[in-house]
């Protein structure tokens, strides 16, 4: 494609192609995005963070990121429909201009780009990092049980074969020490939402531990705001509470990590389907799973946006 | 390049949390090298786990004799796999 009109979202994408989209989104629209590089995965992609501003200067922020666990496609083709929503309808949309107008949104499309490549050559199913463990044969690490809250503890495992590894330490990976580097010296985000697939779920903190959080009525609330206006498009079902209690038991998961760095709307998602594809899910579920998605991510933002904190 | 012939996906449901101990337990034999998609959380919700076509007889027997109910949710993996990249080649060769 030319220009991320001519784009199709409807399909799946290389991680190249996903690079080049960005790329095209930033030089069609360079008063509203801009592209920032917060690091390198292990072999040597780059990290990628769209950021999308009105302006001003360290604004209070919106962080959104998509395929952490690489083989959950339908989260980086959503994100990429999320991208080209958020340039289309700023100005026209009045809920997402007024947030636009007070905050920044960063939005990181491939958060484990090695994983991805690696699912589109070698292992359609590849959840982990790339990165070599001394001492195994087994490669990678999941970075969603790398982060520093509850590491190492139940809910995942010291086995490098694991497919819930947590890695020698938390944030050993540079995928997710990168975001964790940049969360901190932003300062200033208010929500963080980590989207993954599939079993259709909206989760807030925690995971590791059964204590519930101070904000949990709220949080709780909101989900339920949020997954009734996603509900609203197609019917999708979705269930929603704490990691612990709806999911399982997942210690050293990212968004236990910002909650506890003081990000109050700290959610994360599992996308379509219940279980009839689990990763493999058509393509022409691509833009439904997108729409309603956002439904949920708007509430989530616009609430965000009417309580500062 | 992996492949994933002959891997099926069981949807397995625990009656009981007796049952959903044993799925613990299961999901926890790294010898079998299963991947579990949706780990065992309560009796109402399901767990669905991949499991290699080496491990399908160890898997299933052990349900069996524990009179665990399961379902295969994808009878065989790479078969769906393929259907995917048949598809994405489809689509990119409409974009041309």
């Amino acid at each position: 494609p030319r220009n991320t009109d001519a784009f199709d979202y409807s399909n799946y994408h290389t991680i190249n192609e996903i690079y080049s989209f960005q790329d095209m989104l930033v030089a069609e629209n360079p008063q509203l995005v801009s592209k920032i590089v917060i690091g390198q995965s292990y072999q040597g992609r780059p990290l990628n963070v769209l950021k999308f501003s009105t302006g001003g200067t360290n604004r209070p922020a919106i962080w959104i990121d998509t395929g952490i666990h690489s083989r959950e496609w339908v989260t980086q083709a959503s994100g990429t429909w999320f991208a080209k929503k958020i340039v289309t309808d700023y100005g026209s949309d009045p809920t997402l201009t007024a947030i636009l107008n007070r905050m920044d949104i960063f939005l990181e499309i491939v958060t484990n780009p090695d994983g991805f490549y690696y699912t589109q050559n070698n292992n359609r199913m590849w959840r982990k990092t790339r990165q070599p463990n001394s001492g195994s044969s087994c490669v990678g690490v999941d970075p969603n049980r790398n982060w520093d809250a509850g590491f190492g503890g139940p809910g995942s495992s010291k086995n490098p074969c694991s497919e819930t590894y947590s890695g020698r330490s938390a944030h050993s990976e540079s995928e997710v020490k990168s975001i964790v580097d940049f969360v901190k010296s932003h300062g200033n985000m208010k929500a963080f939402v980590s989207i993954h697939a599939y079993s259709q779920m909206l989760l807030y903190p925690y995971g590791y531990t059964s204590t519930p959080t101070k904000d949990q009525k709220e949080l709780h609330a909101l989900a339920s705001k949020a997954v009734k206006n996603l509900t609203s498009l197609y019917g999708t079902r979705y269930r929603y509470g704490s990691i612990i209690n709806t999911i399982y038991q997942a210690s050293g998961g990212t968004i236990d990590w910002t909650y506890n760095q003081g990000i109050k709307y700290s959610y994360t998602f599992e996308l379509r389907d219940t279980g009839r594809y689990g990763f493999i899910l058509p393509a022409n579920q691509i833009l439904p799973t997108a729409k309603e998605t956002w439904l949920a991510m708007m509430t989530i933002m616009e609430h965000t946006n009417a309580n500062t904190y | 390049k992996d492949t994933f012939e002959g891997d099926q996906v069981l949807r397995i449901t625990a009656k009981d949390e007796s049952q959903l101990a044993l799925l613990h337990d299961l999901s926890e034999m790294e010898m079998l090298h299963l991947d579990v998609w949706r780990g065992p959380t309560d009796v109402a919700t399901p767990v669905d786990i991949r499991v290699p076509f080496h491990s399908l007889k160890s898997v299933k027997a052990y349900l069996e004799a524990r009179d665990v109910q399961y379902t295969i949710m994808i009878e065989d993996l790479q078969a769906v796999l393929d259907e995917e990249q048949t598809q994405m080649r489809m689509a990119s060769r409409a974009a041309e």
